[in-house]
């Protein structure tokens, strides 16, 4: 599972 | 989604509709920094270009759409329809000094290192920071019309609003993303000089004045 930043967030 | 993040985001289109009916009524961008107008243009454009290959939901599809959008459309408004009511002598801010380290930031934390990644922290910083033209100006100027400090009061709720979420999806979600949080609580600092003047003036009905 890649580590990304909170792409669900605005 | 918790209720931290959904007001934060009406927290944030209401402020950008405050900022429209500020430019519409008054038919001028006085007091409107256009290089902190700018800046969030490019924090918008850089961080949402996964629109165009990750489908996260309508929410979010939408609300990326919009704040792209407005963003440029309020540049346009300032750099086309009511320019000659835009004083560049005042918003004298060099953002040179804040691309500069956001950029360098951006290569040194990061989740990935790939373009939308790496364009992603870059958003993520640059947000951070993207306000301090403006608040420059109202240093500079020493005061504010009142419909402006709302647009900068609802702006400064929906970064403040955004760290509750961060503790709630923490508890609930076990989610962190350091370089988010780091970057929304400087971002959320930088206003705590505006809300100080705000609370204790503006919405006790008097004019925003900084003491000279």
């Amino acid at each position: 599972e890649e580590t990304t930043g909170a792409h669900d967030e605005l | 989604m918790n209720l931290f993040r959904l007001f934060g985001d009406l927290s944030h289109l209401a402020s950008i509709f405050i900022l429209l009916q500020k430019i519409q009524s008054t038919r001028s961008c006085r007091g409107i920094s256009f290089k902190t107008q700018a800046l969030y243009a490019t924090v918008f454009i850089t961080r949402y270009l996964d629109l165009f290959y990750e489908w996260v939901s309508l929410y979010n599809f939408t609300m990326k759409v919009f704040f792209i959008a407005s963003s440029c459309y309020i540049l346009y408004l300032m750099k086309y329809k009511y320019r000659p009511t835009h004083d560049p002598s005042i918003d004298t801010f060099r953002v040179e000094y804040l691309l500069g380290p956001c950029v360098v930031l951006a290569l040194l934390f990061h989740y990935k290192f790939s373009i939308p990644e790496l364009l992603w922290s870059f958003s993520i910083f640059l947000e951070a920071v993207a306000i301090l033209p403006q608040l420059f100006m109202l240093q500079r100027t020493g005061e504010a019309e009142t419909i402006t400090t709302h647009y900068l009061a609802a702006l400064g709720a929906y970064r403040a609003l955004y760290i509750p979420n961060w503790i709630y999806r923490y508890f609930t979600e076990d989610m962190v993303d350091p370089i988010a949080v780091t970057a929304g609580l400087v971002q959320t600092a930088l206003y705590l000089d505006f809300f100080y003047v705000y609370f204790t003036k503006v919405l006790q009905g008097q004019k925003f004045e900084l003491p000279a």
